[in-house]
């Protein structure tokens, strides 16, 4: 059986959010370690990779590994129900047909329950192994989605260069081009507003920015994002939870 | 134009 109590709901709903627009259907994965899911988008692309550890929970306990086929648009419909502050409980029998989704308020005796009908989800698993990357950019969470926005309305390409002092976000399109370019520094007082470049190797890539706006839906999981980079690989966007990740491998274009 | 690649090009199914 599984049992699991946020103190909160917001992190679910954020979850949700952040990766209902790049995926429809996903098996949510049950473990007395947590939950975690691994989901490809429709066009093979992108792939994300979740993980809740258990200690994202007030309360967590799952006797046997337990698989919750999800269709997020419905269950985005349930989430959005409770207040963000309530706490949110998940409850699912052994070889469960549905999920119950509990919400408390906590000033009020109100307590709401919905249950969501499972699916029986086939999916493909993807093989990652670790990789070694040339560069690593750690940056504000936020301004990485404003770039990802502004060099959008140019281009259906995104390009990130990562040279020593800098890393360089360029987007080259019909009307016209533009480049936003960042140096690392150190802020003390909020390193969260910190930017941090660790390069290996000199790196030029073009992602398609469709799928890095849908990536950016990740923003409010946390303050700062961490991309990770190597020459004609996916790369690798992390949004780190309190215990856990939201990541996001996304494939690269290549010049014909 | 580049040309977008597939995650299966660079990762196993399993």
């Amino acid at each position: 059986m599984l049992e699991g109590k946020f103190e909160e709901s917001s992190l679910m709903k954020k979850v949700v959010d952040a990766i209902k627009d790049s995926v429809k259907l996903c098996n949510f994965n049950c473990t007395e370690h947590g939950v975690t899911v691994q989901a490809v988008d429709d066009s093979r692309v992108l792939l994300i990779s979740l993980l809740i550890g258990e200690a994202s929970f007030e309360e967590y306990r799952c006797d046997r590994n337990i698989t919750l086929g999800i269709d997020l648009e419905s269950f985005n419909k349930i989430i959005k129900n409770g207040n963000s502050s309530d706490f949110l409980t998940l409850i699912a029998e052994d070889s469960p047909d549905n999920v119950l989704i509990i919400f408390e308020d906590k000033k009020k005796d109100r307590v709401s329950e919905y249950s969501l009908k499972l699916m029986d989800l086939d999916s493909d698993f993807l093989q990652i192994d670790d990789m070694e990357f040339d560069a690593t950019i750690t940056m504000p969470s936020s301004e990485f989605a404003k770039i990802t926005r502004d060099l959008k309305t140019l281009s259906e390409s995104l390009q990130i260069i990562v040279t020593k002092e800098n890393v360089k976000f360029s987007s080259d399109g019909d009307f016209g081009t533009g480049n936003v370019v960042l140096k690392g520094f150190v802020d003390m007082d909020k390193p969260d507003e910190s930017i941090k470049i660790d390069m290996a190797r000199p790196i030029n890539l073009t992602f398609g920015a469709k799928y890095i706006a849908d990536i950016v839906k990740g923003t409010s999981l946390s303050e700062s994002v961490t991309i990770k980079l190597a020459d004609k690989s996916p790369a690798l966007f992390e949004y780190k939870l309190p215990s856990g990740f939201l990541r996001f491998y996304l494939a690269p274009k290549f010049d014909e | 134009t580049p040309i977008q690649n597939d995650l299966t090009e660079f990762y196993n199914i399993i």
